[in-house]
């Protein structure tokens, strides 16, 4: 993480920066999407739906790790770190907030990264499936994520039995966190 | 002065999805 930034950006700038810094992560969750073992089998057609619907909540879980609770800053993928008192003048305070509370939800749980992108892969299919042409082969798939998911927690932590139920009563606060904030507005520069 | 391109963060993931899916095709 790079150092605090202060008052050499303008609020204007430290707009763009967050726009930004979606471009990238977005292109990077669809990548990661067509390494899921099975996703590239299902039509092109769905493939784009729950991209379009679950990406947002992939970048969620992505981001939670730029969330630091005890200092209570913000890092943005380009490297730029910024208080939250510093982000909430700019309007992003309720977006920010709910990040915030998620990602010490999220973090609690101390997944392991395999099993961070497992659960990241489960988010994704399980994504809102109006648009779907063939919701069977979509089922399927989550249903072994799933499995696989279980299998990997379970195997490594005999003893926690509570910690596979509390991570898919994320997924409802990843659809909640989506449709209340999906549609903030982004700025970028037109040169 | 600056102009900016506005839009949700909704509307961008899909624009950069379609753009993804539109030039590997």
């Amino acid at each position: 993480a790079c150092p605090v930034s202060g008052a050499e950006r303008t609020s204007q700038e430290i707009w763009e920066s967050f726009s930004q810094c979606f471009t990238p992560a977005v292109k990077e969750v669809v990548e990661f999407a067509k390494g899921i073992p099975g996703f590239q089998g299902l039509s092109q057609q769905d493939q784009v739906m729950l991209l379009k619907s679950g990406t947002f909540q992939v970048l969620m879980v992505r981001f939670c790790t730029l969330f630091n609770a005890g200092e209570r800053t913000v890092t943005f993928l380009n490297g730029q770190t910024y208080p939250l008192s510093t982000l909430r003048a700019l309007g992003m305070g309720s977006l920010l907030d709910a990040m915030f509370e998620f990602s010490e939800k999220l973090g609690s749980l101390g997944l392991e990264p395999d099993e961070m992108a497992l659960f990241m892969a489960v988010v994704l299919v399980s994504a809102d499936r109006s648009g779907i042409s063939d919701m069977w082969a979509v089922e399927q798939l989550q249903e072994g994520l799933i499995r696989a998911l279980r299998s990997l927690i379970t195997r490594r932590r005999p003893d926690d039995t509570a910690l596979f139920p509390k991570l898919l009563l994320r997924l409802p606060d990843l659809r909640t966190l989506n449709n209340l904030h999906s549609d903030k507005l982004l700025a970028f520069r037109i040169d | 002065p600056k102009t900016h391109r506005v839009m949700t963060l909704a509307d961008h993931i899909s624009h950069i999805i379609t753009q993804d899916f539109a030039r590997n095709q």
